[in-house]
């Protein structure tokens, strides 16, 4: 396959990214 | 005087990291058991799932706040966390536990014994937790040595994604040297007491890879609730 197909493919994880974006006030 | 190194944040002076990692430690996070429910092995397992989650959003807040952390791409701080979650829930339950003898504090108000592990069926798991413990408390591990320690844990957490991997190491060099300066300030009488430290991650990456095995045959049994983000950092690993 194309090389980036040989990328491992990034698991999807919006929990994470919408915990890594809040701002500090939200996550306490 | 030795002459001071500077790191490419800036110039951070090399106790500064220590510093700052102190005063990003998150306090910790209460389980707050409800007593009218009758003690099981679901029980148990619940309320160890619910702790994970709420003190996985505290970590992740605690991660911002990682000298040279916040200057990863997003998508390199995301693998990070998705790879060494495990260890930074692993290595607070230990350093909470360190007072105690052959108990695990998974909460101030939630500390498991080895009849309550066995109920839960987390006997092997915190026995293997229990190790850590006791290698810690035998090298009289200092807070201060935890919360640098517990960095170099995430930054070291071997990801297969990572893409800027100079970004990384340089994170990880700014937190191993200032573990190393720490020591050869702290500890004159111990040269290798960084390597000791550092020597400790293998024994974390066991404990923490045979804690997600655990919990991830608890999600496909099905029986015990667990939330989202949990849920979803299992699945990543």
């Amino acid at each position: 396959g194309c090389p980036q197909q040989s990328r491992l493919v990034r698991r999807p994880c919006t929990e994470l990214l919408k915990y890594l974006t809040a701002t500090d006030d939200i996550l306490l | 005087l030795p002459q001071k190194r500077t790191f490419p944040l800036g110039g951070l002076v090399e106790n500064k990291v220590v510093s700052l990692l102190l005063v990003a430690e998150p306090e910790s996070i209460f389980a707050m058991p409800d007593p009218t429910v009758p003690d099981s092995d679901i029980k148990a397992l619940t309320i160890l799932c619910d702790l994970a989650d709420r003190e996985l959003v505290v970590n992740i807040g605690w991660a911002k706040h990682i000298p040279g952390f916040p200057s990863l791409s997003l998508a390199d701080q995301m693998s990070l966390l998705q790879s060494g979650w495990m260890e930074i829930l692993v290595l607070r339950v230990v350093f909470r536990s360190l007072a105690l003898e052959d108990k695990l504090v998974y909460a101030e108000d939630y500390i498991m014994d080895e009849e309550q592990s066995k109920l839960a069926g987390v006997l092997d798991l915190n026995n293997a937790i229990l190790q850590l413990v006791k290698k810690y408390k035998a090298m009289r591990i200092e807070k201060e040595e935890f919360v640098v320690v517990k960095a170099i844990a995430l930054a070291n957490s071997d990801s297969m994604q990572i893409e800027d991997v100079e970004a990384v190491q340089r994170l990880q060099d700014v937190l191993h040297g200032a573990l190393q300066d720490y020591e050869s300030a702290q500890h004159t009488e111990d040269p290798r007491r960084a390597g000791k430290i550092i020597m400790t991650l293998p024994l974390l990456r066991q404990t923490a890879a045979r804690a997600v095995q655990h919990f991830c045959s608890i999600k496909q049994e099905g029986r015990v609730p667990m939330h989202k983000l949990f849920l979803e950092l299992l699945e990543a690993k």
